[in-house]
């Protein structure tokens, strides 16, 4: 189990929400703010099995908008390592 | 230390809360969104003491109401890995 | 790579953000909530590469106003290992 921690613009919320659960990813959303231009970001907390880290990513690539500032990403993603899993 | 990141439902949060501080827990709360329902859940941090970790998910599983629909469940726990903790 | 999350006071913000982002870092912010004594804290993620995090650390150090009771700190440090960093 991996845990993806993925920053994405809140215009493309939808978009990506939609995508990642019509394939069965699970996913929670926390509002956000980013520290540079003070712009609404959201970050998603996406528990996966290891061996779908790549197509959940592949998900959100293709569902968010392009950026219109050259510098500025689609998302960025922080994929870390999950020590225990488990549902109460 | 380990991190645990716990996903609960809003109405448990009075009653979770209590439990771990009551127990000397310290935690972190952090509104947040469910992507499948689109309901109010709430994102525990939680820094504790590696064995440590089974007590205090035992405190959650107690304090949380079982949930009514017999798919969803209690709570979400990702217990990650700490590299370091400090306070400054 | 590694991530750092930073919980502070909310009155820190502006100072923290204007001393981190000046200092080319990236950060995002996330409203929270403490769970004693249920005040505004936020907390931030910030993504860093190994060798910045301590300088990261004395920035939030030196920008965070001294609390005024004696076993609060000024800010709560978890630093976790990233297993993969990358922007879409
Ligand atoms: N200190 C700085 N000096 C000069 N330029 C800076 C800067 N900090 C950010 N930028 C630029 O401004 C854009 C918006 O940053 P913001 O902090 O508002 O919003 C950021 C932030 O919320 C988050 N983010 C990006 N990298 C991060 C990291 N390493 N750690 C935590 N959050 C990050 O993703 C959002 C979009 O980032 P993206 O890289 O696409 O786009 C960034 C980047 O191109
Ligand atoms: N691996 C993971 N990573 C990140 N967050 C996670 C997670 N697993 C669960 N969560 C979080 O916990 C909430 C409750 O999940 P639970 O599995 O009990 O109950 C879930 C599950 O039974 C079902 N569900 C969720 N996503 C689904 C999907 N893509 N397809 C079908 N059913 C889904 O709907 C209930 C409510 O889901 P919702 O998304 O509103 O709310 C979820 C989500 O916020
Ligand atoms: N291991 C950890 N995991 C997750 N989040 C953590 C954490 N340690 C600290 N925090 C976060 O940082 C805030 C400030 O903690 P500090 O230790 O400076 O100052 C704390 C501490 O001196 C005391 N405190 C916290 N929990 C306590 C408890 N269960 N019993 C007795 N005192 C407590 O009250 C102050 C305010 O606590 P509050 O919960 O409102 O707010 C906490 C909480 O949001």
């Amino acid at each position: 189990m991996k845990l993806i921690i993925a920053i994405i613009k809140d215009e493309d919320n939808d978009a990506v929400s939609k995508a990642l659960t019509n394939e069965k990813f699970r996913v929670t959303f926390i509002a956000s703010t980013g520290g540079f231009l003070r712009s609404g970001r959201s970050t998603l907390l996406i528990g996966v099995e290891d061996e779908q880290v790549e197509k959940a990513l592949d998900l959100i690539r293709e569902s968010c908008k392009k950026p219109e500032k050259p510098q500025e990403k689609r998302a960025t993603i922080f994929v870390l390592k999950v020590d225990k899993f488990t549902q109460l």
